[in-house]
């Protein structure tokens, strides 16, 4: 535990934490947290790619970052309403499935699935317990189903078999659901010929897709928290970098994400803790978390032009070591900002991040540490080599509402190695993107 | 826009009140 702290100082009028160099990198073995939600629909959150997760497929950290780089050009395509129409069948070969195809854009209106935190559910009757990755940032939940007519990637669980399940019942084409597809894809749904069943498509920035038919079935959150008739995806040809989860659990803003479609039982809330590390865990729980404390500060969600499915936030500064940068706030409102759990690395507007490195490379300097090579996207890195504690420039932002939020010291660095550790921000390309 | 990204995220608790209209922030979540 105590590796994993750090603590606040405020010595030399520099607010800074006191960082242990071991937390920044992942432990070999997983240390679920300590801290769970009092609620009966709480699921437990963790790493990808740490040692809570049983799934495979680890990433280098320029790959994440990479991949996080190519979920953000995803979202800025998507709100610019660009896209560019291709097509996938479930399966070209088999007759039988030829005409059960949908039209996906090449830039979709979903965004990348490189998402790093993923939960476990279990679906159908009897369950089939499957880890998806979970993303505010999309709408659709899908996980690929037997018989896979046309194609699944390696997955580390079973693969849903909807034949097995007393509970699964397809979507019809002509209904209510099957036509909701296309806001929350961006994509028309099919419909196959022989059964008349729903089919979506949705494609993400990067060329991953998923294909097939659009079904209800019987979601398992914990034993106690069980909801019927929850829309899905039963994917019949998905490819793509999904790191070995079954699929996506999207708790966008749609009607067809999971927290439009259990509205009724939890009231459009829910609340998550993402972990320190990958060695840990943390919490996703759908429903009024009974543990928030009143310390918890609140800020207006906003939504942003072509971009209804998003999280909206107002950013009105950003304060380092407890000095407030001197940003004008048309800088933060005229494109606006996002909260995504499926984004890795803060992008701010370059303005905004020309101040935060700049403050944040005098902090350090002042401190004596020296600079290192640029980590990919990630260009303000320092050589930490022979320290066993660092202290470092707390970080806060200020948010509409009169939240202010300093940052878990955790959520300032990114580091590869203790060679090479980075401020964990980014800038987007244009202070109007 | 801008994105307020995952690992600044960490170990906030996040809370989406959408009925409310507010998303809010704990600190030490977990």
């Amino acid at each position: 535990k105590q590796t994993h702290e750090s603590t606040q100082s405020h010595r030399s009028q520099l607010r800074t934490y006191t960082v242990q160099l071991t937390s920044l990198l992942p432990a070999s073995s997983c240390s679920p947290s300590s801290i769970v939600p009092n609620n009966e629909a709480t699921l437990k959150v963790v790493h990808k790619h740490g040692p809570c997760s049983q799934l495979q497929a680890k990433p280098d950290h320029a790959q994440i970052l990479q991949q996080d780089q190519t979920r953000v050009n995803s979202i800025h395509s998507r709100l610019s309403g660009k896209s560019v129409a291709a097509t996938a069948a479930i399966d070209d070969d088999n007759p039988r499935y030829q005409e059960d195809s949908t039209t996906l854009p090449a830039k979709s209106g979903a965004v990348v699935s490189s998402g790093n935190y993923i939960v476990t559910v279990g679906l159908g009757t009897p369950k089939t317990d499957l880890s998806l990755i979970f993303d505010t940032g999309s709408d659709i939940t899908w996980t690929q189903c037997e018989p896979c007519a046309k194609s699944c990637y390696n997955q580390k669980e079973t693969i849903f078999d909807p034949s097995k399940s007393t509970s699964y019942a397809n979507v019809s084409c002509n209904s209510a659901d099957c036509s909701q597809l296309k806001s929350a894809t961006g994509i028309t749904p099919g419909c196959s010929s022989g059964t008349s069943t729903c089919i979506y498509g949705i494609q993400y920035g990067d060329q991953s897709f998923s294909v097939g038919y659009f079904g209800k079935e019987r979601l398992t959150l914990t034993s106690s928290a069980v909801i019927d008739n929850v829309l899905f995806g039963c994917g019949q040809n998905n490819q793509g970098l999904f790191g070995g989860s079954a699929g996506l659990l999207g708790l966008g803003r749609n009607k067809l994400s999971i927290v439009e479609q259990t509205a009724q039982k939890y009231n459009r809330y829910f609340s998550y803790c993402l972990p320190s590390t990958s060695s840990s865990t943390g919490y996703l729980t759908l429903g009024n978390d009974r543990r928030a404390s009143r310390s918890v500060k609140y800020t207006p969600l906003t939504t942003i032009p072509n971009g209804a499915s998003f999280y909206g936030l107002q950013v009105l500064g950003i304060s380092v070591g407890g000095k407030t940068l001197s940003i004008s706030a048309s800088i933060f409102q005229s494109a606006g900002t996002i909260i995504d759990s499926g984004t890795v690395i803060t992008r701010l507007p370059p303005t905004a991040y020309g101040a935060l490195s700049s403050e944040f490379q005098k902090q350090m300097s002042s401190f004596g540490y020296p600079k290192a090579s640029a980590l990919s996207i990630l260009d303000t890195c320092y050589d930490l080599s022979g320290y066993n504690s660092v202290r470092i420039p707390t970080i806060s932002f200020s948010f509409g509402g009169g939240a202010t939020v300093v940052l878990d010291s955790t959520g300032v660095l990114f580091a590869s190695k203790i060679s090479q550790v980075c401020l964990a921000f980014a800038a987007n390309g244009d202070d109007g993107d | 826009v801008a994105i307020f990204g995952n690992v600044q995220q960490k170990r906030l608790q996040v809370i989406y009140d959408i009925g409310g209209g507010k998303i809010g922030f704990g600190q030490g979540g977990c």
